[in-house]
């Protein structure tokens, strides 16, 4: 089946590198950088990339769609526009799909996730991500990370984190929750709990190996003053990022996308 | 005597901390987050702090003017003029004391340097990071560091500086070179190779202190991963940061800005 997700933020949080370490494939190449003077983009931009990848034994179709040039300008007003037009784009190829008289070969393209980088300043969100979230959130499931987050010390992580939280509540975001069921027994509660505790994720990425302090060979850092090491979740939470995404909530993201996203904006279209 | 250094980076990019670790002294107190929503700024604000201190036993009234709100919103457009408005307002106030027919009281409010922080993003410099120092090289020292380096490991370093180099290069940008003396010893000539050679400096500042691998109490920051150290030339470049700015260099940055900008601009002003 198909899986879509959209990755948002300033040039240089690691957005590449992370998509690389969550879906374990070098879906991204290093970057090749052109010498400077050349002419650079003055809008964002929509780019896509796709790869047939394999999940606890299920066969998938990942898209990302990338979003170079958001946040990168001088003046970034409207930043946001592009990025609403391709998801509004995509609902509506959706719609003419579902209006047709054969819907056996419906095609699934719809972004299912956006991953929205939240730079690691320490201080609390900017303003550039409030307006971006507040315009997306109605659209599109908003998974926001904390992008490099071995600059920040564990009690700047806390504190951060629940600074950025009272922004989103403030503002009346809504991220995206994994859902509560009834009938789920013990042991998924206390996962979705954790889980749930650590929005939003503090998130390291590489899809490099390096040599941790006990000789393992692990995905990670390698700093002069130590080791940080992806899949430790004492050292990030990536591990929660990506149990979330692609293991227990990839079909949440699917399904809310389609009952409450999509049908809001059907809704809203056709009684316009 | 008097030194005014303006610091200008976005928020976030640990300049306060910088400034209390490089002169020794809590001169910004540990930020207050007002609750959100509060009503934030629009513009690029300019605001002075002094303080007494003591360098190599010399007595110094250390200014250091910083600029809140410098690139820090959606749209950054001419976030560059209040700031060239403001060293050329210090240049005007001091052609004017000169102009007087009682100079034997000249205060130097001049800014002798100016600290941009650069975005430790790993791939170039930013549009705003070009538009500022292009706007400003004739005006001031400048003295561009790396923020919050040990956001990269050292090859990540290593390359970063040669783009951040070449993007200088480039755009005809000149920052601030130790001058080099016929006459100096060889041991000065060296040092100053060694501070040349780091520039721009990659920077780490804290001011608080935590306990290193071995023991022993030093500034720095504590990760799960290990202890960066401020002051270890292994880890960062903040000693060289400090020879230069503090220890060897404060006096040609005021000479280069009486003898050089600060005539340039007095010649400009008088022909206009
Ligand atoms: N400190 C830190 N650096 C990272 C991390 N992930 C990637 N990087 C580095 O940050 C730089 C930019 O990464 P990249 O993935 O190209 O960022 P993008 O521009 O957002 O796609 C590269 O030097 C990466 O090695 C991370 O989690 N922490
Ligand atoms: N990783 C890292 N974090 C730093 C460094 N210096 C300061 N910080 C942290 O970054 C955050 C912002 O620092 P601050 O000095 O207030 O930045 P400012 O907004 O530029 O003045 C705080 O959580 C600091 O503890 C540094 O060199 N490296």
């Amino acid at each position: 089946f198909q899986f879509t997700a959209m990755v948002v933020g300033e040039s240089g949080l690691g957005k590449s590198t992370l998509i690389n370490t969550l879906f374990e494939t070098k879906l991204y190449a290093p970057k090749e950088y052109p010498p400077p003077g050349v002419e650079r983009g003055k809008t964002v931009q929509i780019e896509s990339i796709s790869a047939d990848i394999e999940e606890n034994g299920v066969r998938l179709k990942l898209t990302i769609v990338d979003t170079p040039g958001f946040g990168d300008y001088v003046n970034n007003d409207e930043s946001w526009k592009p990025i609403v037009d391709n998801i509004e784009a995509r609902f509506d190829a959706y719609l003419e799909q579902e209006n047709r008289v054969n819907r056996k070969q419906l095609i699934d393209n719809r972004i299912h996730a956006c991953i929205y980088f939240i730079q690691p300043t320490g201080h609390s969100l900017k303003p550039i991500d409030i307006e971006f979230l507040r315009r997306l959130h109605t659209k599109v499931n908003l998974i926001p990370v904390i992008a490099k987050a071995d600059t920040l010390t564990d009690e700047e992580i806390t504190s951060f984190k629940q600074r950025v939280l009272a922004d989103i509540a403030h503002h009346g975001i809504r991220i995206f929750q994994p859902p509560q069921y009834e009938n789920e027994d013990e042991e998924t509660i206390q996962e979705n709990e954790e889980i749930l505790s650590k929005v939003p994720f503090a998130v390291v990425g590489s899809d490099t190996l390096v040599r941790a302090a006990d000789g393992r060979q692990v995905r990670g850092r390698a700093y002069p003053w130590g080791v940080i090491e992806v899949d430790n979740e004492s050292h990030c939470d990536f591990v929660k990022l990506r149990q979330m995404l692609v293991r227990t909530h990839m079909e949440e993201l699917r399904e809310h996308t389609n009952d409450v996203l999509y049908e809001d904006y059907r809704t809203d279209k056709l009684r316009a």
